[in-house]
C-alpha cells in the first residue's frame, strides 16, 4: 500500500 | 485543494517567474545563488521520480513539470549561458553543497516512512528543500546590493512556504488522519529560515529603504 506520505502536494 | 495551497502554489509559480525574468529578460543572475538552484534541481527531480507512475490530477502534473523545467533551465542559464554567467557572484557564492545534500541523505536513511527507494528519496527531497535556501540566504547577506528582483524572488519563496503551513493547518482540521510530521517539522523548519529575511525585508518596505541584510 502507499505510504501515509502527502503525494497529492508539490 | 484549498485557498491557502493553490496561493502558496501560485506564489511558488511567481517565484520561479520573477527569477526566469530576471535571467531570461535581463540577462542577469546577480544575487542569484547557484548552488541554491542546484540543490532545488536536485529536490524536484528526487521528488518527482513517480511524476509519470503515479497520476494525481492534471494540475500537479503540469506543476511539476514546470518546476523541473524551470529548475533545471534556470542552473543551464547560470552555468551555460554566455551573457547570464558573466553576471555570476561565483567568489561569494561558496556554500559546499555537500555540507547540505549528505546530512539530509543520511537523515533521510535514518528517518523516513517507510524503506523504499521512492520513499527515501521523497523523504530526503524535503530534507534537502529545507535547508537549500541556506546558500542563497549567505549570498545575500554578503551582497551590499540587493536588487528588487532579487529580493522578491526570496520573499515570494518564503511566502510559498508559509501558506503551506497553513494549509497544513487547515486541512489537519478538516481531513481525518492528516497527520505528516515528517513534511510538517521539516516545512516548519524551512520557513523558519526566512524569518529574519522577512524581518528586514519588511522594515526596508515600511522605511522605505533598499534591503540590506546586515553582516
Amino acid at each position: 500500500a502507499e505510504p501515509s506520505v502527502v503525494k497529492d502536494e508539490l | 485543494m484549498n485557498i491557502f495551497r493553490l496561493a502558496g502554489d501560485m506564489t511558488h509559480l511567481a517565484s520561479v517567474l520573477v527569477l526566469l525574468l530576471k535571467i531570461h529578460t535581463i540577462k542577469s543572475c546577480a544575487g542569484i545563488s547557484l548552488k541554491t538552484q542546484e540543490l532545488y534541481a536536485l529536490v524536484f527531480a528526487s521528488r518527482y521520480l513517480d511524476i509519470f507512475t503515479h497520476y494525481v490530477s492534471f494540475y500537479n502534473t503540469v506543476m511539476k513539470l514546470i518546476f523541473l523545467g524551470s529548475a533545471f533551465s534556470i542552473v543551464w542559464y547560470i552555468r551555460r549561458h554566455k551573457l547570464v554567467r558573466r553576471s555570476y557572484d561565483k567568489d561569494h557564492d561558496t556554500f559546499r553543497h555537500y555540507f547540505i545534500v549528505l546530512p539530509c541523505l543520511i537523515l533521510a536513511l535514518l528517518i523516513h516512512e517507510k524503506f523504499t527507494f521512492r520513499v527515501v528519496m521523497w523523504t530526503f527531497s524535503l530534507y534537502l528543500e529545507a535547508v537549500a535556501i541556506l546558500p542563497q540566504l549567505v549570498l545575500l547577506q554578503r551582497t551590499r546590493n540587493i536588487d528588487n528582483l532579487t529580493g522578491q524572488y526570496v520573499f515570494l519563496l518564503g511566502a510559498y512556504r508559509a501558506l503551506y503551513i497553513l494549509n497544513w493547518v487547515y486541512r489537519y482540521f478538516t481531513e481525518p488522519h492528516y497527520v505528516h510530521w515528517i513534511t510538517w517539522i521539516s516545512g516548519l523548519i524551512q520557513t523558519l529560515l526566512y524569518a529574519d529575511f522577512f524581518y528586514y525585508y519588511f522594515q526596508s518596505w515600511k522605511n522605505n529603504v533598499k534591503l540590506e541584510l546586515p553582516a
